[in-house]
């Protein structure tokens, strides 16, 4: 398992970095292991360095910063085992106009390989999606599905 | 394999028997705070085998059952069924698969694969096979989304572990 | 400390179900003492019943219930122990549209007694304050304000 | 007392000395992720005694400083002033009053009230008395909203008795 999780490691931390530049335009990431000797106990450390900063400790990072790199860790992850499913749950809750909008674009790149299940209050990333389906409680307290795009049959 | 199905019944705040269709590419969910959004993304982690309430915002898994509304009374059980569709089936096996859990408010637990009784274990094999196994990148939960950042170091190296 | 600690209590009780009422138009909601007979040593529970639903554990409530139950809470507060200052940053983040403007609404409610700064990605709560700043990274790594309304002069 | 003014100079992301001026009633603060819109929060928590600097969401107090950026070099300093009003001043007592902190990168820390050398236990009783003292529910930092929601029933407790 040794090999197994450096190979990981490895294609991910290549993955990252890539993903980490596409969303902020520019900057840098990379993962570091604690304890490069013992693969098999060591932790595994960010780094991060949006456009125009400094590296800096993460925990120095905006909401929004924090939430984008971590975006950019799960996609290096999903890139090397893809799942069919994947459920963002208001990811787009901290990001600003421009980050929401950049989001999106990156989800419909991966549209062809996985299934994206997002719930979200943003409008703009309302509309990036394939088919949109609301949540109602029009009798309080039992939740009831509505169809609200692409048509088709009501479901319920 | 694609996920095509899910049909929840009794599971959190969804007292009737309610069927959501998935179309390839990106589906949304929408709609005001608290109407069950969140109980939709918790409902594919339980039928896809997740054992701690405590990931399902309950204090005990007998949250998962419906427990009333102003109107409505709490119900005795909860049921999630997700159907998968297999592009490529093999020759001789099914190209639709589907798979329901079943909890008792008294604490019994059912799990079935096309309809046959199956363990929990059974379940989660099937789901490795098909690159659903690992669920901690797979589904992110609300409020969670910077835990990847804000994990210790060998927490991380656990979540590459899962994928590796 | 006895008698101060139970005053605070019973005041903020008093007004926290008469905000959460206000905040979601209706329900129930109350503290409660783990330990009555220790008023020194005992903690506080929150039971919180938004309208149509029945009362629950508070874990299983939404992203947003929690957010404005914990609103409701802390307005209680401010009322007992008034202060001149509150910093609210980004806390629109989880709420839905209907939700945001009542916060709005609530803010409006105490601002002759109280100075608000509210730092917001939403578009909707832009609209309600009383002036408005920016905050810009034109030179990369180092902030810079501007003064987006109102017009006096352009702080720097 | 009213807020009037916060100065900032050397304080984490603003480099240059920065004035913002606070009229009565809401101010909004707007701007794109990152460019240091929570870094304000932090410094009104700091100019009024915030201690901890995990609570500034740094490794280290000499995280307040400006570390630098691609083109500026990082500064030695940290500097943040408060100016208060008190619109019914008592005979004799100054209408304005501001509060300074400074932190030096070596570790230093300096404190003024009215441009007089002062501990930062005084700053700290000042605010007492003028209502600003307990910082738990005045200031919200970003995603901790639901914090009251989350604690332990003993944390609860301290943040009542905080105001009591
Ligand atoms: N076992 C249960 N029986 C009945 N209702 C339940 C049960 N478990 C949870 N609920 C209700 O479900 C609601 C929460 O739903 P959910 O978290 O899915 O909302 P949401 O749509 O995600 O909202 P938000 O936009 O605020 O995140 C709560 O109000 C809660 O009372
Ligand atoms: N000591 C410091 N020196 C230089 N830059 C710093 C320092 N401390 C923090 N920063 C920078 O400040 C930025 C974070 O600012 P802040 O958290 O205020 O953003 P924000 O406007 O709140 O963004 P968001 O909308 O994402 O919450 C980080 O990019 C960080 O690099
Ligand atoms: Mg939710
Ligand atoms: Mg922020």
């Amino acid at each position: 398992t040794r090999e197994l999780f450096m190979k990981a490691y490895d294609a991910i931390n290549t993955t990252f970095s890539a993903v980490f530049q596409n969303l902020f335009g520019g900057g840098n990431a990379s993962l570091s292991l604690t304890d490069p000797d013992d693969p098999l106990e060591t932790g595994v450390d960010i780094f991060a360095q949006p456009p125009g900063k400094k590296i800096q400790n993460i925990s120095l990072m905006s909401g929004g910063e924090k939430a984008q790199t971590a975006l950019a860790l799960l996609f290096a992850m999903f890139e090397y085992r893809t799942s069919p499913l994947c459920v963002l749950d208001e990811v787009d809750a901290p990001l600003d106009e421009a980050n929401v909008i950049q989001l999106g674009q990156f989800l419909r790149k991966y549209r062809d390989t996985v299934q994206f299940v997002v719930m979200t209050h943003n409008k703009t990333t309302m509309e990036m999606v394939d088919s949109l389906y609301g949540v109602t409680m029009e009798e309080p307290g039992c939740s009831k599905m509505l169809s609200v795009k692409l048509g088709d049959s009501l479901t319920s | 394999y694609v996920i095509r199905k899910l049909r929840l019944f009794g599971f959190k705040s969804f007292p009737r028997e309610t069927v959501i269709r998935f179309s390839p590419g990106i589906t949304g969910i929408v709609g005001p705070n608290g109407c069950g959004k969140s109980n939709i993304a918790d409902a594919l982690l339980w039928v896809m085998g997740e054992q701690s309430f405590k990931n399902l915002r309950g204090g005990a898994m007998e949250d998962v059952v419906f427990n009333g509304s102003d109107k409505l009374a709490p119900m005795g059980m909860a049921e999630v069924e997700l159907q998968l569709e297999n592009l490529n089936p093999p020759e001789g096996e099914e190209r639709f698969v589907t798979i329901q859990r079943q909890y008792f408010r008294e604490g019994d637990a059912k799990y079935r694969i096309n309809g046959k009784r199956v363990r929990l274990k059974d379940i989660q094999e099937f789901l490795l096979e098909i690159g659903l196994g690992s669920k901690s990148f797979a589904i992110i939960e609300q409020g969670r989304v910077s835990t990847l950042i804000n994990a210790r170091p060998e927490e991380r190296r656990r979540m590459i572990e899962e994928a590796a």
